[in-house]
């Protein structure tokens, strides 16, 4: 059943954790496992690249790595 | 697996590259 997950991939959670600190798109995925979404892997990461987009955040690198962030 | 992880990392990132 839907109820059976615990985390939901929305654009408002995204924004909210973007808004909290800069985070990688590793860093999103962890928040968003499969296992606490119900979603399947393929479904995350389209569902997270069409709200990363929709989302425009800045980028900036934080040890040599992509960090994805929004300011309110 | 963390494997998986850093494929769907992978797939997300060269997703978003392609577009910005």
């Amino acid at each position: 059943t839907p109820s059976a997950s615990d985390v939901q991939l929305t654009e408002e959670a995204v924004r909210r954790y973007l808004i909290r600190k800069p985070m990688t798109t590793k860093d999103l995925l962890k928040k968003f496992q499969t296992k606490r979404t119900g979603l399947s892997s393929d479904q995350t990461v389209n569902v997270l690249a069409q709200i990363l987009k929709k989302l425009n955040p800045e980028r900036k690198n934080i040890n040599d790595k992509m960090h994805f962030y929004l300011t309110e | 697996s963390s494997s998986e992880a850093d494929e769907m990392a992978a797939a997300l990132d060269a997703e978003l590259n392609s577009f910005m």
